[in-house]
């Protein structure tokens, strides 16, 4: 675990920050090998830390993404915490993308969803066209859960009216085949 | 146990805080 300093405000849960960038040819097909570990922290102060030093996902070239997990949880379809799982997803115009991604991370990081231990983690996906942020939580099939999660991610991210939210069993991702 | 919770307006707060620079 992250050793937090006397004085600094703990989180209820430690995080990791992952990047990714889409490789070329066979590097693609290995999402993993792609995936590097930016930072870990357990209070405020260290999140700002990394995050003073981060580019602004808004400013990340395109195939690029944002993971940011509890320790222990791999931003993957296949760890434990998630193969039952699913996300909300929100596909955004160019320009938003920087400013809702704070507004779901300090969500999370405050604790905001009261799903008890649901929450998983976030990804923030730079896409050509478009960027694609997304909450994922432990039990896809807990309506309950995922209604109040909806509602709070919508309520947070402040949306444009009208924006559209899907949620995705991670299952079901798979079977489809499609990304993220 | 209780939840460790932080509203927004807090946790930007602490953004300007000395330990989080």
């Amino acid at each position: 675990p992250v050793d937090v300093p006397e004085g600094e405000h703990k989180l209820q849960s430690q995080y990791c920050l992952w990047y990714s960038r889409r490789g070329s040819g066979k590097q693609s097909l290995n999402f993993h090998l792609n995936l590097k570990l930016i930072g870990r922290f357990g209070s405020v102060e260290q999140y700002w830390r990394i995050y003073s030093h981060l580019v602004r996902p808004g400013e990340l070239s395109s195939h690029s993404d944002f993971h940011l997990f509890k320790s222990g949880i791999k931003p993957m379809w296949e760890d434990d915490a998630n193969k039952c799982g699913g996300k909300w997803i929100v596909r955004l115009r160019k320009g938003l993308s920087s400013r809702c991604w704070e507004n779901l991370v300090l969500a999370m990081l405050g604790e905001q969803f009261m799903v008890g231990e649901e929450i998983c983690g976030a990804v923030v996906s730079v896409r050509f066209q478009e960027d694609i942020i997304s909450i994922w939580n432990r039990t896809a099939s807990d309506t309950a859960v995922t209604n109040r999660i909806r509602d709070t991610f919508r309520r947070v991210l402040n949306l444009p009216q009208g924006t559209a939210i899907e949620y995705k069993a991670h299952n079901d991702s798979i079977k489809d085949k499609s990304s993220f | 146990g209780t939840k460790i919770v932080y509203e927004r307006a807090f946790l930007m707060n602490m953004r300007n805080s000395p330990l989080a620079k």
